[in-house]
């Protein structure tokens, strides 16, 4: 799965979401990807956020939207994503799951939830500070 | 200096951050940085997570989600359960710049496609119809069913309610695989 966030130069943003879904899902399954909050949202307001995991627990908690409207609260981007995970964590403690946020001033986070075999989640990021785009990596929580 | 424009992607996919950088330096919208950018990961079929031939499902077809919001508009389209098209993120975009609607699914999202100009084409490769055959061969395992006759833990289906519903304690019953997500 890829979840995309832009924010233009000018401040406006986007974001986006491509998947094939889980391995040997019962036809018929969507995840979170498709669904607006749930797999990404963008609001110029606040900024822009995206998920990756376990798309069945993900989509029951709205984590993009909640996302950006830690952002909107003032929350700093890695921090919005922390808070998003330790919700879910609450219920789900063992849910396969990542965030990334990005504020339209630019900043910018991740957050996941540790498990045994995920300790780290990797993403990308392109920004006017860097020549080309460089790989981030975050410690799960 | 300013970090604007900014783009930040799920997973080490440096083609897609690339393609979607690249979209904005040439004057593109965000939205097409977006779109150009996961453009590349189902072509390039990022992880295997991403695109044709990849996640099979019970049956052993590969089916797309995709999504695509504004957040000036706040405007969004988006598929589930694509069926037969490679590029699901460009019909996502089709149904946020031609309809009204925000999420198009399945057989019908399929037709939509069509009617915009995509390709109806088979989506299954021989790494999807291997890892198929493989789960087949080890009795469909692992699967998402619970409370069904045969049990699912141990037999393929079709199944049935088994007319009682267990407690799960853990709703996360396999090992995690971060190669399969969403």
């Amino acid at each position: 799965t890829i979840g995309m966030v832009v924010i233009h130069k000018t401040g406006h943003t986007a974001a986006g979401t491509s998947t094939n879904g889980i391995k040997f899902k019962i036809p018929g399954r969507v995840g979170d990807s498709p669904i607006p909050g749930a797999g990404a949202y963008a609001d110029d307001t606040a900024g822009a956020a995206a998920a990756t995991g376990d798309g069945d627990t993900l989509l029951r908690f709205l984590p993009s939207y909640q996302a950006v409207e830690y952002m909107r609260g003032g929350d700093d981007p890695a921090i919005a994503c922390q808070k998003v995970i330790l919700r879910i964590q609450k219920y789900y403690p063992n849910f396969f799951g990542a965030v990334i946020c990005a504020s339209v001033n630019g900043s910018y986070g991740a957050a996941c939830n540790k498990l045994p075999t995920f300790t780290q989640f990797s993403f990308m990021v392109s920004n006017s500070l860097h020549n080309e785009p460089t790989e981030k990596k975050v410690d799960c929580i | 200096s300013s970090p604007l424009p900014l783009v930040v992607n799920t997973w080490p996919f440096k083609n897609a951050t690339e393609a979607a950088w690249w979209t904005l330096l040439s004057g593109g919208s965000a939205l097409d940085a977006v779109e150009n950018g996961c453009a590349v990961c189902e072509k390039e079929q990022c992880d295997g997570t991403v695109g044709f031939g990849g996640s099979p499902d019970e049956g052993g077809e590969t089916t797309l989600d995709a999504m695509i919001m504004d957040g000036t508009a706040m405007d969004v389209g988006a598929v589930g359960g694509l069926r037969r098209i490679k590029n699901a993120i460009g019909v996502a975009r089709r149904v946020l710049e031609h309809t009204t609607h925000t999420l198009l699914v399945g057989d019908s999202a399929t037709k939509f496609a069509e009617s915009m100009g995509f390709t109806n084409e088979d989506l299954s490769t021989k790494t999807s119809r291997d890892l198929h055959s493989d789960w087949l061969s080890r009795n469909c395992q692992p699967n998402y069913w619970r409370n069904v006759i045969p049990d699912p833990s141990k037999y393929c289906g079709p199944y049935k309610p088994s007319g009682f519903l267990k407690q799960s304690i853990s709703p996360h019953k396999e090992e995690v695989d971060i190669h399969s997500h969403d």
